[in-house]
């Protein structure tokens, strides 16, 4: 735990009466060296341990804590601070169907995370959701949504030899006319590099004016989620982000990378294959996987 | 200055960027420390120094081995194996492709039992290379018993390589870790010595966790080899190397985009050149 691991820095801290900018170095040497086995990107590593050197200097006034609880407190609290909001909700649309695009790299778990979330909306808010099948280039992308649709009696609207943009069109349309209101877009996965994939993912977005643009995003991902955030972000203006694979022991530090540069606040983390494993997003039960 | 920059903090720093932002994880720090006191000794005379001191460095981290796979055996069976998404099912699509266009018979098993549509998305695959699949006969069925099945076929049809395929799983989870070790057993039993190679599909997008799947998988399933999928991005894959460090293990291949074609045999200098260039 962090905890531990500064242990032996906090030999530092003993006998001290508070934080100075000298005895707090080698604090800070091992909150940056956390983040960075937890795959926190190098460059936000960097910027967040300065921030909890002003911070922790800054806090100083707590008389009769110990400073290394202090510390600990600090780096806990500033992350808890960036990872949140807790308790972050979808964008309902105020009339018709609340269009919800589901985007991300290949097999983030957007197709799993459509079906969940669909099963969520129904049984937790009432919705009547319409899953859209939109992957037309997988092999076998557009069954495996019926499958789990199927599974959980949720209609899944195709038509074939169409464009992903004319099936997101059509699905809308769908729901409009059978009284679904939530649509949710599943998504080919695409890299943010392919020109002509984000353009696609882009013409979805203005063909369905979604209420909500979801980055589904694998919490194994490294240091390039900072590269695919931000080409996302430029594309959709995310809404929100969706965590996957979180029942793994990934420290999931790219989810620092997901806040700074979207600012969308995390909604769900997958927790498993089956479709009920969707959960609330835990701001400080996150900030405690980051810092190990 | 004749050996391009002088070496200074910035130059330190930014190559120290440049290898943790590959993925190289806690190694991005040892080699610029490794850096940095060569150059205090004098060893290294300017920016061009350090580059090629870097890349002779990495390469040394990858060893020998690796590459394309030598058929030996006949059938030639390789089981595949790797956490949810990583690419395993297109990977093999990709391998099926290649051998037959090196003229080889190739059987598929559709050994993931589990996933909605898994079969399906492979069979589409193997009609799509003219492999022949053997997927289960009935809903839920044991993944051993499709692999048991796929290599027995496999020995009836007179097969050159057989694939076979195997759901997701997160390394973490005892019981489908046990049920691979149960797979790879069975394997055994119809040819002993199979599989001959075991082979772990890493996203090449994942960070750190890259090197705990591999020391979990390889402790279940002994592991032979890596394919690292998905490197036609912006990630570098750069897990490879604590891999490589914890397990010795190869890689085989690399995967550079979604497509049959998009395979290559693992070629160390590109995939170094591509970090520290
Ligand atoms: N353990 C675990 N597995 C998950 C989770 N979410 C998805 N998966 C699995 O991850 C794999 C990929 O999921 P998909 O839903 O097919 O991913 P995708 O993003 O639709 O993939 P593409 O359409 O190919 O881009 C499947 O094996 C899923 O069962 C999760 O939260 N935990
Ligand atoms: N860009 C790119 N995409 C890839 C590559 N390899 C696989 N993919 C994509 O990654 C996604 C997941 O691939 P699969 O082959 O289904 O992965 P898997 O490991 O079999 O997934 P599960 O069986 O669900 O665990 C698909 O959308 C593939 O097209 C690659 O080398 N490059
Ligand atoms: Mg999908
Ligand atoms: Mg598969």
């Amino acid at each position: 735990s962090l905890t531990d691991r500064l242990s032996s820095s906090f030999s530092f801290f003993r006998g001290k009466k508070e934080l100075t900018a000298d005895n707090i170095e080698e604090g800070l040497k091992g909150v940056r060296q956390a983040l960075l086995e937890a795959d926190v990107h190098f460059k936000l590593a960097r910027e967040f341990t300065e921030r909890v050197r002003e911070r922790a200097l800054g806090d100083k006034r707590l008389k009769g804590v110990d400073p290394s609880e202090q510390f600990v407190h600090a780096v806990h609290e500033e992350l808890v601070e960036l990872m949140g909001p807790e308790d972050a909700r979808l964008s309902y649309a105020k009339t018709g169907p609340t269009v919800i695009l589901m985007a991300g790299l290949q097999g983030a778990g957007k197709t799993t995370t459509c079906a969940k979330l669909a099963k969520h909306l129904r049984e937790k808010h009432q919705k009547r959701p319409l899953l859209v099948a939109a992957d037309v280039k997988r092999p076998a992308a557009v069954e495996q949504l019926q499958i789990l649709g199927n599974n959980i009696g949720i209609p899944v609207f195709h038509v074939p030899g169409k464009t992903p943009p004319e099936v997101c069109a059509a699905g809308v349309a769908e729901a409009k006319a059978t009284g679904c209101d939530v649509v949710l877009l599943d998504t080919a996965g695409r890299l943010h590099v392919d020109d002509e994939l984000m353009d696609e993912v882009a013409e979805i977005a203005r063909v369905t004016s979604p209420d909500d643009q979801v980055l589904v995003v694998d919490a194994m991902t490294g240091q390039d989620a900072v590269n695919s955030a931000k080409a996302f972000h430029e594309r959709l203006t995310l809404s929100g982000v969706i965590l996957t694979k979180m029942d793994g022991d990934a420290r999931g530090g790219a989810a620092l990378a997901l806040k700074e540069i979207t600012g969308a606040p995390i909604l769900f983390v997958g927790t498993g294959e089956k479709v009920d494993d969707i959960d609330a997003f835990h701001p400080e039960r996150m900030a405690g996987r980051i810092l190990g | 200055f004749k050996g391009g920059r002088p070496i200074d903090e910035n130059l330190l720093s930014e190559l120290e960027e440049l290898l943790y932002t590959s993925d190289l994880g806690p190694i991005a720090g040892e080699l610029t420390e490794e850096l940095a006191r060569l150059h205090k000794r004098g060893e290294l005379k300017g920016e061009d120094d350090v580059r090629t001191c870097l890349r002779t460095t990495l390469l040394g981290k990858l060893g020998e081995g690796g590459g394309e796979v030598e058929l030996t055996h006949k059938p030639e069976v390789i089981l595949v194996v790797g956490v949810n998404g990583s690419g395993k099912t297109t990977s093999i699509a990709k391998l099926a492709h290649r051998f037959k266009t090196q003229g080889k018979s190739v059987l598929l098993g559709a050994g993931d039992t589990f996933r909605a549509a898994a079969a399906d998305q492979l069979a589409i695959w193997a009609e799509r290379n003219g492999a022949e699949i053997v997927r289960q006969n009935k809903d839920n069925a044991d993944p051993a018993a499709v692999a048991f099945d796929t290599v027995s076929a496999a020995l009836a049809r007179d097969i050159d390589v057989v694939l076979i395929d195997t759901a997701g799983r997160l390394h973490t989870q005892r019981n489908l870790m046990d049920e691979l070790a149960k797979v790879r057993r069975v394997i055994a039993k119809k040819i002993p010595d199979a599989p001959h190679h075991t082979w772990l599909v890493i996203d090449g997008t994942n960070g750190q966790n890259a090197i705990e799947q591999a020391k979990q998988f390889t402790a279940a399933v002994e592991v032979t080899g890596l394919v690292v999928a998905k490197l036609d991005g912006t990630a570098r894959g750069g897990a490879v190397f604590g891999i490589h460090e914890a397990l010795g293990l190869p890689v085989q291949y690399i995967g550079t985009g979604e497509s049959l074609e998009l395979l290559e045999p693992f070629e160390p200098e590109p995939f170094v050149d591509a970090i520290v260039s």
